[in-house]
């Protein structure tokens, strides 16, 4: 463990719980992709699934299975509890056309031919491109809530962070898996232009607003 | 190889 990979959790861990107090708070999940939701808790299920066989640590255990619960209870709340506030017009982005490619492509190139290891990376290929039904909605509506872009910032940031901890490892550790750096690459360049309007708008006390 | 066991990563 190093200072850049837990930054990155508690990244990861802040945007989660970001998104699920303002669902619950504002009783609204305007704005939010659904699809977004349920791509994210695939991501969480398919990768943790060692979390009954294998013990890493008990932080490993505990965020995974706070990662699960969390982003199992957001999409409940989007698609169940607060159904009536879901902008199901503006959420269109066809998922299938994310998780078919993400699906054969993990059966061709991975570390090992085995259920557990395409299933690992299958989550890390479609978390690189989960968000992408999220940030269509943005742009098919032509804005976000602030605490949407929160959200979004500390959700970008984190696999930022985690490609640090990879250069970090590759140099002390000598480890690194390209399966996880590339996506992760893909994952945070995707944000880049969320990242440009959050901080020239957001951070200015602007509304996040498109086209910029 | 040694990438499956080392997942320790979330």
């Amino acid at each position: 463990m190093n200072i850049f990979r837990l930054a990155g959790d508690v990244s990861h861990l802040v945007a989660i719980i970001i998104l699920l107090l303002k669902i619950w708070k504002t009783r609204s999940c305007a704005g939010i992709s659904g699809k977004s939701q349920i791509l994210f808790a695939s991501v969480f299920v398919t990768r943790y699934l060692d979390l009954f066989t294998i013990f890493i640590s008990l932080y490993n255990s505990s965020m995974k299975i706070i990662y699960i619960s969390c982003s199992i209870a957001t999409v409940y709340l989007v698609y169940f509890k607060f159904k009536a506030t879901y902008d199901g017009n503006h959420d269109t982005f066809r998922v299938e056309f994310l998780v078919v490619p993400v699906g054969g492509l993990s059966f061709l190139v991975n570390h090992d031919f085995s259920p557990m290891e395409i299933l690992w990376t299958f989550s890390i290929y479609l978390e690189s491109v989960a968000i992408l039904p999220q940030l269509f909605m943005i742009s098919k509506t032509g804005e976000a809530e602030t605490i949407t872009t929160h959200y979004l910032f500390f959700l970008g940031l984190y696999r930022g962070l985690y490609l640090i901890n990879w250069i970090w490892r590759y140099y002390f550790e000598g480890f690194f898996d390209l399966i996880a750096i590339v996506a992760g690459l893909v994952q945070t360049v995707l944000y880049c232009d969320f990242f440009y309007l959050y901080v020239t708008k957001v951070l200015k006390g602007k509304k996040l607003s498109l086209p910029a | 190889d040694d990438k499956t066991a080392t997942k320790d990563e979330l």
